[in-house]
């Protein structure tokens, strides 16, 4: 299982027909960005290296840190054919939105 | 109540 991935990890996905498969909350103020579900079977799935909490630092050295939802999602949609992302894992900050 | 949303967008 996932328990053995380090928490900081550079992940490159190549995108799929259908996106990266996976979903983003957060970009309201500098809470910053995180990934929320991660779609059975798509790339970020099959990657392996990607989980649920993790807080997207950056993408293809895009810094994620402030951005808004709207910029990361128009990022992710638009980065081209492949996405380098520098990701933590922070699922104790994840959380707070699960609970909303 | 909290008036917060959050959105979820699927990339």
């Amino acid at each position: 299982d996932q328990g053995d991935l380090p928490l900081e990890r550079r992940v490159l996905l190549r995108r799929s027909p259908n996106g990266f498969g996976f979903n983003i909350v957060g970009g309201d103020g500098d809470e910053g960005i995180y990934i929320s579900f991660i779609q059975t079977g798509g790339v970020a799935d099959k990657s392996g290296e990607l989980r649920k909490g993790d807080r997207i630092l950056s993408v293809n050295n895009i810094d994620f840190r402030g951005v808004t939802h709207e910029d990361a999602a128009t990022v992710l949609k638009n980065c081209g054919d492949t996405a380098e992302l520098h990701v933590i894992y922070k699922y104790d900050d994840f959380i707070r939105f699960e609970n909303r | 109540l909290q008036t917060k949303n959050y959105r979820q967008s699927a990339v």
